[in-house]
């Protein structure tokens, strides 16, 4: 599952 | 970008304002936690690290800017310009009781074992408990003043419409990140008792008080 790869969230 | 996430960057945005007003306006930092603001501020240093290597959007930057920024002001007027004001007899909660746990945890459980994640997962852990010594100081001081409680009650809010977030990208994007979501549940359950206090007794323009 794809999502913490580069942290886009504050 | 959703509309839960944007409304719970503002929710912390407010919060960390609601603060530097609650502290200038009455030059006064009694009733608040220094300790968590510390932690706090150790928690944007760490998870902001690739702010300047790795840009998202001007929206992501400037908003991890304003966060650092605010985070080390607060510590100043807490612990420079109202120092006197800073009641460290009701802050006895030992910091050190979390950060260990929690560095150590961030060691064993991550996405990968590389310096910049360590750290990230190192503060996202650390925000889920970091509030902890502010929810002590007021069991202790048995009462919050007003503007706290709102400071308080937008930072618990800010991580509970993140949970609404990680349902919508889980849904629209297939973005799942579960660390952040159980860090994130558990820090959002921390304040429920804050919220239940703040929901029937603010809301009626009463003041913060915990039953004796």
């Amino acid at each position: 599952c794809k999502g913490h790869e580069t942290h886009d969230e504050l | 970008m959703n509309v839960f996430r944007l409304t719970g960057d503002i929710a912390h945005l407010l919060a960390i304002i609601l603060l530097l007003m609650k502290i200038w306006k009455t030059r006064s930092c009694a009733g608040v936690s220094g300790k968590s603001q510390m932690m706090f501020a150790l928690v944007f240093t760490t998870r902001y690290l690739d702010l300047i290597t790795n840009f998202i959007s001007l929206y992501n930057t400037t908003m991890k800017m304003i966060f650092i920024a605010s985070s080390y002001g607060t510590l100043y007027l807490m612990f420079l310009k109202f120092r006197a004001t800073y009641d460290s007899n009701h802050d006895t909660f030992r910091m050190e009781f979390l950060v260990v746990p929690v560095a150590g945890l961030s060691f064993l459980v991550n996405h990968d074992f590389s310096p910049l994640e360590i750290l990230w997962t190192f503060s996202i852990y650390l925000e889920s408990v970091a509030i902890l010594p502010q929810l002590f100081m007021i069991s202790k001081t048995g009462e919050a003043e007003t503007i706290t409680s709102h400071y308080l009650f937008a930072l618990g809010s800010y991580r509970a419409l993140y949970i609404l977030n990680w349902v919508y990208r889980f849904y629209f994007e297939g973005f799942f990140d579960l660390i952040a979501v159980v860090a994130g549940c558990v820090q959002t359950v921390l304040y429920c008792d804050f919220f239940y206090l703040y929901i029937t007794k603010v809301w009626k323009g009463k003041k913060l008080t915990l039953p004796a």
